[in-house]
This record gives structure tokens, sequence and C-alpha cells, in this order.
């Protein structure tokens, strides 16, 4: 996965990823796929989450999977999450731990849903997501309508470990986050991060459009065999707009 | 495959947006939750069944050549101790699901956890 938190010299918040599933998953030597990233494709759907006949939030999903792994509530945050590896403290532990009767931690897909149902800020769904115990790593990428309010929270079981925020009066007019703490240097054979930062660098703060974001996105090899779909968001304009991708040949399997 | 060893040098792409798809070309489902839990997602699960079983006995095979059967077994077995945990609603709703897709539940929840279990 890549995701993008960016803020242009206006103060508009952005929030873009590219959802990559299904690694290491079944190839598909014939049609050079992946056999899991494929069968998602079909079942990608956007809900719109009612209450009282209102919208109270919108998530890009996969049939039949009642988390959030991509959503948006209007004026209030988005958030995305992408995939962590974790040596030490994996989400093995935890899925034993839940197996042998120890339910103290949260299953990500589970909590995402209840934060999106039950906060109304930014500020508390950062909370929210960098304290509660979870079953394994993750990172959560969230984002918000006023300058300053984007993050990447690489996420321990226990701990938020790092928090990654926007500072455009500083310099960092976006964070973005693949699937490697952004501390250490990505495995050199799935090095998204580099070309992904290029393009955003290239583009320029006075440039983050989300049109602009969808060209970074699909530049391969951040879009890539793995990819299912694109979504692109605007808190404030209460934007989510989501593509499902491709990856024409040449193209790297991630 | 077709593709270059890294590093990878491709230029950043321009002009790509709007894609040839519409965002409209996803379907969008209403998920009302002030219907009963069990009830929000008939109407998607009952569309999609067809699909859904199809990746999750993917995902099946996936689990079983790591695990050699025995998650498939545990979640078969010991299903109501693995759900105790899980907020009512999120249960009702996976029943719910399960119900209208003519999928077990066990494969549901199955499926509701694999992000997980495909990082460790």
């Amino acid at each position: 996965c890549t995701s993008i938190v960016a803020e242009t010299p206006s103060g508009e918040i952005h929030h873009a990823r590219d959802m990559d599933f299904g690694l290491l998953m079944g190839w598909d030597t014939q049609n050079d796929t992946w056999l899991l990233t494929e069968k998602l494709r079909p079942l990608i759907v956007t809900g719109d989450f009612t209450r009282n006949n209102q919208t109270i939030f919108k998530a890009v999903s996969f049939a039949g999977y009642i988390g959030v792994l991509t959503g948006m509530k209007p004026q209030k945050f988005s958030l995305t999450v992408n995939e962590r590896y974790s040596v030490k403290g994996s989400g093995l532990s935890g899925i034993l731990k839940w197996i042998l009767g120890q339910r103290t931690g949260s299953w990500m897909g589970f909590l995402t849903r209840d934060v999106f149902e039950n906060v109304d800020t930014y500020a508390e769904a950062k909370a929210v997501l960098s304290s509660k115990l979870l079953i394994g790593p993750i990172y959560f990428i969230i984002g918000g309508v006023n300058s300053g309010e984007g993050a990447v929270l690489s996420r321990s079981i226990e701990k938020t470990i790092d928090t990654h925020d926007l500072d455009a009066k500083n310099g960092t007019w976006f964070v973005l986050e693949t699937n490697y703490d952004r501390w250490k240097a990505p495995l050199f054979i799935d090095d998204r991060r580099t070309p992904a930062t290029r393009c955003m660098n290239e583009m320029g703060a006075a440039n983050a459009t989300l049109a602009n974001l969808f060209n970074v996105l699909n530049t391969k090899p951040v879009l890539n065999k793995l990819t299912v779909y694109t979504s692109l968001m605007n808190v404030k304009a209460g934007i989510l707009e989501t593509y499902i991708r491709f990856c024409a040949d040449p193209c790297w399997p991630w | 495959g077709d593709f270059p060893p890294p590093p990878y040098s491709e230029t950043c792409r321009q002009g790509l947006y709007p894609p040839k798809e519409k965002p409209t070309d996803i379907a969008t489902y209403e998920v009302n939750l002030d219907l009963p839990p069990a009830k929000r997602w008939a109407q998607l699960a009952a569309d999609k069944a067809a699909e859904m079983k199809d990746l999750i006995s993917v995902i099946k095979k996936l689990v079983n050549s790591f695990s050699g059967g025995l998650i498939i077994d545990l979640v078969d077995k010991d299903l109501p101790k693995l759900l105790s945990g899980l907020p009512a609603d999120s249960v009702a709703e996976m029943q719910g699901i399960a119900q209208a897709a003519n999928i077990p539940l066990g494969e549901i929840f199955l499926y509701n956890v694999f992000y997980e279990f495909n990082a460790f």
C-alpha cells in the first residue's frame, strides 16, 4: 500500500492511497497476476453509512468485510490503513493471545469501524488510534480539514512507536507511508517510498491536487501488480473517489 | 514477468487523471446504521455472494497451505468462543452477511480478520 496526506499552501488537505493486497498469495504464471488481488477487485464497493437518512461516513470496502481500510467522515477526518510487518511483536502473538482467550487487543478492522461510527474529530480519532491495544502492528494514516491535520501513526500491538505529523511551515507538506518504518530503509526490492517521494517533490505543494496525487499513485512501482484500487479523498469537500486499478506490463509484481 | 530489476526508474507520470474508468463504476451501497446489524449488509451480501465465495475459497487454500488445516479446524470447532470477545454488533453483522450470502459464519469471520493474518 501507499498512503499520502498532503497540504497545499492554502492549507487544503488531500488524502490519497493505493490499496495493494495479496503479496505472496498465489502467483498466476500464465497471466502474471496475483491470485488474491484478482479476486478482490470484483468485491470493491463504496459504503455509504447512514443514520437518520444522513451520511455519517463513507468507506471503500470489499463486500463481506465490515471493517474500514479506507474511509472518510465528511468535515471530520479521513483514514487509511497500511500493513506493517514486524518480526518483534508480530500479529502472531496477538492472534495467539486472542485464540487463548486474552481479549485485550482490538482487531484493526473492528476498531476503525468503531472510530468512524463514534468519533467526530481528527484529534480524537488520532488519540484513539494511537492508544488502543491491537492484535497486530499497523500503520494508521489520518487526515483532517485544518492545516497540520495529517499524520502517520506507526503502531505496535501496545503503543504508537512513531508519529509523523504534517508540518507545512517547517517543510513537511506531505506525509507518505508504504509498508516500512520511516526511520528504516525499505527493502531494496520493494522500494515504493523513494519513487513516490521523488514524484511528490517534483509535483510540489502548490500543485498538490487530487488529480496530481492520482498521477503519483499511478507511477510504477507505486502502482504495481498488487494494486487493487486508488482512492482520493478531501474531507472538507466530502470527496471520496475510487478507481479500480490494473498495472499493465511491464509492471513489477509488488 | 516482464519487468526490470530495482532500482526503479520510471519517470513520474502526468495527465492520468481523470482515468477512463469513472468512480461511479464501483457500486455504492447504503449501510443503514438504524437497521438491526444483521440486516445492514443483506443486499450487498446477496448481490456479491458468488464473488465472496470465490475469494474465501482462495483464502482457505492459502491459510491451509501454511497452517496445515489447523486454523480452519479451529475456526470450525471453536467459532462461538472466538466470536465471544468481539463487539455484539460486529458479530450480528457477520451473521447477517453469512446468512444472506449462504456462507458459513466461520468463513466470514476468517475473511474479516484475514488482513491481520496476512501481516504475519
